[in-house]
């Protein structure tokens, strides 16, 4: 270290302390040394506080994020399960409202310049955009999202899950995995399944500021309903479909089987009864009785 | 100028603690207004 560096010239304008350092090329080495020294404690005083309060922070973020993907998910399963179709209409307007304006918003904080690297040249992507010295690039999302739309996600994950698995109600395939030296934790390429009529690529990725977050960036808008609105199982929910459709089929075909042998019944009593009211027709049938009658001693 | 790995990391953490805390605020507005919507 040069001990004629000030450490208060770099850029920290915000937690410069108010004690006055010598600045001066005039100042006394035997000054400086205390100084530095008085310094250098105060610095590590201040990264273990502000450290201390990142984590906390990224603690309360990752429970409130918890709390409201379950409270999204809770209200979107409630309103697929027993809203009205209004309900779901309604709610279907708002979940895409949601994803583009909330999501997005929410993701501002951590953007930094990811998605404008993103919808330019993906190779040039930094993990660590702190790493480059400019913060205010976090600001320019908002932007590069309104022209290419382009939205990032971040979404809790457990630490050791290495799947780069994010479940948004749409099913993807996956085409590409990779790792450059420049961005060494591995991303994922996905297209939508309706590719190529539906346009959609997600890219996931650990998030490099923290790893308890997978960063999912979308690209383009899905030009179809959700796979599976409610974010859950689709197998059983398929199943529960069949099941609804079996009992209204099979309560269906009773009332249809006992609509036609009525229709059947009644036909044959009218024949009947038209039958009867024939005299050719009873005369015929008495002489057919008779002649059998008379036939049957004969042999 | 010269570095100062001390300065420099608490720069980089007090920055990510900016964008942590806008985050949070944020996320605190959405669930508050999901759970607005719930009502």
């Amino acid at each position: 270290l040069d001990l004629n560096t000030n450490p208060m010239e770099l850029d920290f304008s915000g937690k410069r302390p108010k004690r006055e350092e010598p600045n001066t090329a005039s100042a006394d080495m035997e000054m400086k040394w205390p100084v530095k020294a008085e310094g250098s404690s105060m610095l590590k005083e201040e990264l273990n506080r502000v450290s201390t309060e990142n984590k906390r922070l990224a603690e309360m973020l990752t429970t409130v994020c918890e709390n409201y993907y379950a409270l999204y998910n809770h209200l979107d399963e409630l309103l697929s399960r027993k809203g009205t179709e209004d309900d779901k209409r309604e709610w279907s307007m708002k979940k895409r409202k949601l994803d583009l304006d909330e999501f997005v918003g929410c993701t501002i904080g951590f953007g930094s310049g990811k998605t404008e690297s993103i919808s330019s040249d993906e190779d040039h992507h930094h993990p660590h955009p702190h790493h480059h010295g400019d913060h205010c690039e976090s600001f320019k999302v908002t932007e590069s999202i309104g022209k290419s739309k382009v939205s990032t996600f971040y979404v809790p994950t457990d630490i050791s899950d290495t799947s780069l698995t994010v479940k948004d109600g749409y099913q993807w395939r996956k085409y590409g995995q990779k790792v450059t030296r420049d961005n060494p934790s591995p991303r994922a390429y996905f297209r939508c399944s309706f590719a190529p009529s539906c346009p959609v690529k997600k890219k996931v990725q650990r998030s490099g500021e923290n790893p308890l977050f997978l960063v999912a960036t979308y690209e383009g808008t899905h030009n179809h309903p959700s796979s599976n609105p409610s974010g859950g199982d689709m197998p059983s929910q398929a199943g529960s479909n069949r099941v609804a459709l079996d009992v209204v089929q099979s309560g269906q075909r009773p009332v249809q089987d006992k609509k036609e042998t009525t229709i059947q019944e009644v036909l044959v009593q009218q024949m009947a009864s038209s039958l009867t009211k024939d005299p050719n027709f009873t005369a015929a049938l008495a002489a057919a009785i008779s002649g059998r009658f008379l036939e049957q001693p004969r042999t | 100028p010269a570095t100062c790995p001390l300065m420099e990391e608490l720069n980089r953490v007090s920055a990510e603690n900016k964008k942590l805390a806008e985050m949070l605020t944020l996320m605190c507005e959405n669930y508050n207004a999901l759970k607005n919507q719930l009502m």
